[in-house]
């Protein structure tokens, strides 16, 4: 017997799924960070985040179709880690370390947490 | 499975969805 590995296969797929996203196809939740609103998929969102895995396998609240998050998050910093989920690409600027972490561990993303704590032990002269 | 015979495919697996205009 053999097997094919499509060593691609995972990134295409969320290749695709960020087109989808970005032309607004079969997106499923709003989310509200602030006044800012963005537009996902709850799979990807779940798949991604503790936070959200907890929202959406609550049989009370997963059929919202729309989520405001704790006023204190960051919009830049939610948008940068949206982008990362759909991306595989996490930007860290010095600027918005801190809002990028700190809406990371709200969100339970427990392996950027770490990588953003490791950024800053990295930039810190002492 | 990641057995001895698996054949390692680098190519794009799937049709690609166009970007948005």
């Amino acid at each position: 017997d053999s097997c094919i590995q499509f060593t691609r296969h995972a990134s295409d797929v969320l290749l695709n799924l960020n087109r989808l996203r970005s032309r607004d196809i079969l997106t499923d939740v709003t989310i509200l960070v602030n006044r800012q609103q963005f537009r996902a998929h709850k799979t990807v969102l779940m798949a991604c985040s503790g936070l959200f895995y907890s929202i959406f396998t609550d049989s009370h609240k997963c059929n919202l179709n729309a989520i405001s998050l704790d006023p204190k998050v960051d919009p830049e910093g939610f948008a940068i880690l949206l982008e990362f989920m759909y991306t595989s690409r996490l930007t860290l600027k010095e600027s918005l370390i801190m809002a990028i972490m700190n809406t990371a561990i709200y969100l339970q993303m427990d392996h950027v947490v770490d990588t953003c704590h490791r950024f800053i032990k990295s930039s810190d002269p002492s | 499975y990641e057995g001895s015979n698996t054949i390692k495919e680098m190519g794009r697996s799937i049709h690609e969805i166009p970007r948005q205009d």
